[in-house]
């Protein structure tokens, strides 16, 4: 056989050091290109959403700039009129599109943590936003679970739907904790 | 050098006066009024007196706004997102201000005065990139320049009709730029270098928007320079941190162009396949998937899938560029065609070897000339397949051989040393992609190297070859799986009867795991 | 080994990767709701 590099031996020597991990194995067996972030099944152009080669997702629409009328760009004269970003005055359904929206940014946390003001609570496993229908009590209640009838919020459908369901106290997540920039804000609704 | 005195004060004065308009809202109501008023004033400055002055000016603003970034990026109790902003406050306002001067430079149905103003500006910022760079070294910072560049590129692809008649120049300034400042060159620029060609109105205008594809030609070699850039790290196959991101990065480019563009990678294959190192099989495999989106791919999984009878098997694709050139010297080429016709020299072949041959860089194994013989492989494949053709004859197994061609295929795989044999294996592989007649031949051609092999290396090295590319994540090219599963499942090649197959428990195992997936 | 060219851009690849660019540097400055990214727990929708 082949000794040297160029045979056989050396594919399996080249194999046996990815394996063990003296060697990145970026080269071999590579890298799994489904985990780069993009949706290679996509019917549309990648190119028109990408956001850069070192992001882990797409562009969010909101960060895609278009050339639309010099009329429209109207910050410049009301930017000082707008009124202060303030959480606790806007409605839930304005909190979960800013929630949905804003994913990895420190907007989702601070979103995140108004909703949990208002006893909304995520549910970790399912992956949804959650509360207690009012009114209605659990219908079984112990130190580490409850089972009763419950608002989801579906982002899909975008509503709340009301089901049964078994809640287990440490599938929900604790109250968000916030970069100190904006837990002060947060904490004084008067600022 | 020799700045005229006061120079300085006086592009300090106006630029900090013109940030000030593009960022006042009673500007903003009337910006062209805003801007003439500006270019009256710049006259009364004496700045657009001469050329000279006019590049001092935007070399001098250049390299305040330079500056003024690298201030704001060394002050430590600020969040990155404010200082950003910092420095976009007067970069974005200097850019409209380059923008603007472009656009309304001359008449309005003047091209030449526009880009030659832009060209100048582009140069400019350019010079100071490199200055920057030398000087500062490891301290250099890319954001200024990144800024500048893909803002100004935004701005000056607008929808709009005097932009339209010069996009075209447009862009070629702009790839013109950013050959220079390739990675080779300014390797500290290398992340936001990428980042600017895979930008999205970028990678829209060369090769989605502008017609007649007329700019793949400068995509494809801004992307060439990329590899050649990442070649010597990623032959040592350790990637460090940096170098494993900027091909992680790459990847990811490969695969929007292979999702969005694939008929440039199908056209533009070959240029890359002689840049990528070997054993970047995984990269080489992603450029060789691509085929156009109008075809498509019979499964290669099918049982007694019959090649032959494709209907693309005998379209020939295109290739850029010209290969052809790349066999050199003359007196070689000429030898090669004589022998391709005719036989003769009969000594041709023994002086094959060292005509592929070369000096070794210092500190390099590489005792090849890979491009020599990749442009040898195709150019002897695509002239057999003339010659098969010209009998009126269909290529397949009975009919590439015997013939001159598959002559000096043999010749090589029986007389170079296993690195020579590897590469040109490797260049023969290269040609396994979607059905045309280049994958069928040279799928044919390989199956022929392996069943007529006189020694089993050579049957270790095209299963070697083969083998590696199966192995990695994919995609995996159409040509490779179908030549793949042929020699692996077509009792003629008696493939699981060789000692390699069964040399070590991993291979074994891998094998067979292969032929299962494949089989 | 690399050869001193390539150690050179080896080294300057090194200082320019613990800067990297930011998809935001190639955005429109946003003044009301700016970018601001945040690790925010895995759980969390991202797209």
């Amino acid at each position: 056989m082949v000794t040297d590099q160029f045979g056989i031996v050396g594919l399996l020597s080249f194999i046996r050091a990815a394996m063990d991990g003296t060697m990145v194995p970026a080269i071999i067996p590579g890298i799994d290109l489904t985990t780069l972030g993009l949706n290679l099944n996509s019917p549309e152009n990648l190119y028109s959403t990408f956001q850069s080669p070192w992001a882990e997702a797409p562009c969010r629409p909101q960060d895609i700039d278009f050339h639309v009328p010099a009329e429209y760009i109207t910050n410049i004269y009301i930017r000082f009129k707008l009124a202060p970003i303030k959480f606790f005055r806007y409605g839930e359904d304005l909190l979960f599109f800013l929630f949905y929206m804003s994913g990895g940014d420190v907007l989702q946390l601070a979103v995140a943590a108004e909703l949990y003001n208002r006893d909304w609570r995520y549910h970790k496993e399912e992956r949804t936003w959650m509360t207690r229908a009012p009114g209605m009590e659990p219908i079984v209640k112990t130190n580490s679970y409850e089972r009763g009838t419950y608002y989801f919020f579906d982002a899909v459908k975008w509503r709340k739907v009301a089901r049964e369901f078994h809640l287990e106290y440490d599938k929900l997540e604790e109250r968000p904790t916030l970069p100190s920039f904006l837990s002060q804000n947060m904490n004084n609704p008067n600022q | 050098f020799d700045d005229p005195p006061g120079l300085h004060e006086k592009t300090e004065n106006l630029l900090i006066e013109w940030v000030n308009m593009y960022h006042s809202p009673q500007a903003g109501r009337d910006r062209t009024k805003a801007f003439f008023s500006f270019v009256q004033y710049m006259h009364q400055q004496g700045i657009l007196k001469t050329d000279d002055l006019i590049s001092r000016f935007f070399r001098l603003c250049t390299e305040m706004c330079v500056d003024l970034c690298y201030r704001a990026l060394v002050e430590q109790n600020q969040s990155p997102t404010l200082i950003r902003a910092k420095c976009f406050h007067t970069l974005d306002a200097f850019v409209r201000l380059i923008a603007l001067l472009v656009k309304h430079s001359g008449d309005s149905g003047n091209t030449v005065t526009k880009i030659n103003l832009l060209n100048k500006i582009l140069g400019i910022i350019t010079g100071v990139l490199m200055q920057d760079h030398e000087v500062r070294g490891t301290e250099f910072q890319q954001l200024p320049y990144h800024r500048l560049f893909i803002m100004l590129f935004i701005e000056l692809n607008a929808p709009e009709p005097i932009l339209e008649s010069i996009n075209m120049q447009v862009l070629i300034a702009f790839c013109s730029v950013f050959m220079f400042l390739r990675p080779a060159k300014a390797p500290g620029f290398a992340y936001a270098w990428l980042e600017l060609l895979s930008h999205r109105v970028f990678i829209g205008r060369l090769l989605a928007l502008t017609p007649q594809q007329r700019g793949w030609g400068m995509y494809a070699q801004l992307l060439i320079n990329l590899f050649r850039f990442l070649s010597p790290f990623l032959r040592n196959a350790e990637l460090q941190k940096p170098t494993h991101l900027l091909y992680k990065g790459t990847l990811r480019v490969l695969l929007v162009l292979l999702h969005d563009f694939p008929e440039f990678l199908c056209d533009y294959y070959y240029a890359f396949c002689d840049v990528v190192p070997p054993n970047c099989i995984q990269m080489r495999n992603l450029i060789l998937s691509a085929f156009p989106r109008k075809m498509r791919l019979p499964d290669p999984f099918t049982a007694n899938l019959k090649v032959d009878s494709l209907p693309d098997i005998t379209v020939e694709p295109r290739i850029l560029p010209n290969y052809v050139q790349m066999i050199q010297p003359a007196s070689f080429k000429k030898d090669l065609d004589s022998y391709l016709q005719t036989r003769a020299p009969i000594t041709f072949l023994s002086e094959l070897r060292s005509s592929l041959q070369q000096n070794p860089e210092p500190n390099s194994h590489l005792h090849y000339n890979i491009p020599l013989i990749n442009a040898l492989v195709l150019y002897v494949g695509t002239q057999a397949i003339s010659s098969i053709q010209a009998k009126g004859q269909v290529t397949s197994m009975g009919t590439i051989a015997p013939s001159s061609h598959v002559d000096i295929f043999q010749y090589l795989a029986v007389n170079l040393d296993t690195e020579g044999r590897y590469l040109v294996l490797t260049a023969i592989a290269n040609q396994l992609r979607y059905p045309n007649s280049h994958t069928h031949y040279f799928s044919c051609c390989m199956l022929y190297l392996f069943a007529q092999a006189n020694n089993e290396q050579i049957q270790e090295q095209i299963t070697r070859v083969l083998l590696e590319r199966v192995i990695v994540n994919r995609p995996h090219p159409w040509g490779l799986l179908i030549t793949f599963i042929e020699m692996i499942k077509n009792p003629t090649y008696k493939f699981w009867n060789h000692e390699f197959v069964h040399c070590a428990p991993e291979v074994e195992k891998m094998m067979e795991g292969v032929a299962q997936s494949c089989l | 080994p690399l050869v001193k060219d390539h150690l050179y851009q080896l080294t300057m690849l090194d200082a320019a990767y613990q800067h990297l660019p930011h998809p935001s540097d190639s955005e429109r400055l946003r003044h009301y709701l700016p970018r601001c990214p945040f690790p925010t727990p895995s759980y969390y929708y991202q797209l």
